[in-house]
């Protein structure tokens, strides 16, 4: 959980690197970044309300707070905001956030707000990065950075699956049916790219999405 | 089925 924890750290560490260091958004989906905010929104409502550990808290709250910044940037910023693909980056994203909600409100545990917007949140995540999928797809020539943020971060569904198998092994009554699917297509929906990713590193070529 | 009632994971 840790090192999953980690990745996701790191794939919005590095791309904030490339946002700032280039100063350019170009290959970033405005889609994914707006989908992963409201994803962190919705999951995290109970950050006032119910305390784990400080490592939770900080982590939450980094998330949101970093999701934030990587829109402004691409929203607001004189220069980045100028290397934005918009003419790229069409994905239909109310087609992913009303089936997530609609299944939220009829497949969840308890019928209540909080419950269905967590719930809503678990199901938006597994499907977030489609529209990055999509314009990696268009992009020729990916760069680096993003391919690498892309990576990072479809790898942190996956060794949350690890995670998910060693606590429900070692622990008692823990059983999770709505995190652990969504989290299985959530990674299901990277293999694609992983593929591509892992034979462009071993190749050293740049990566490119065949269309 | 039982879940975990507290939230631990991100």
């Amino acid at each position: 959980r840790e090192a999953g924890d980690m990745t996701h750290l790191f794939s919005i560490i590095v791309l904030l690197l490339k946002i700032n260091a280039t100063k350019s958004c170009s290959g970033v989906s405005l889609k994914t970044q707006e989908l992963y905010l409201l994803v962190f929104v919705t999951r995290y409502l109970d950050l006032f309300q119910s305390y784990i550990s400080l490592y939770n808290s900080c982590m939450k709250f980094i998330f949101i707070v970093s999701s934030g910044c990587i829109i402004g940037y691409m929203r607001k910023h004189k220069v980045v905001s100028q290397t934005y693909d918009a003419e790229q980056d069409t994905f239909r994203v109310a087609f992913l956030v009303w089936p997530s909600f609609l299944l939220a409100a009829v497949i969840n545990q308890k019928l209540s707000v909080m419950e269905i917007l967590w719930t809503f949140s678990i199901y938006l995540e597994s499907v977030a990065i489609l529209p990055q999928l999509v314009l990696l797809q268009r992009t020729k020539n990916v760069d680096n950075l993003t391919s690498n943020y892309v990576f990072l971060l479809g790898s942190y569904r996956g060794l949350y699956l690890l995670n998910w198998i060693y606590r429900c092994l070692t622990e008692e009554g823990y059983r999770q049916w709505i995190v652990w699917i969504s989290g299985l297509l959530q990674t299901a929906i990277y293999c694609d790219f992983f593929y591509y990713y892992l034979k462009s590193w071993r190749k050293n070529e740049r990566l490119s999405l065949p269309s | 089925d039982a879940r975990v009632e507290d939230k631990d994971e991100l």
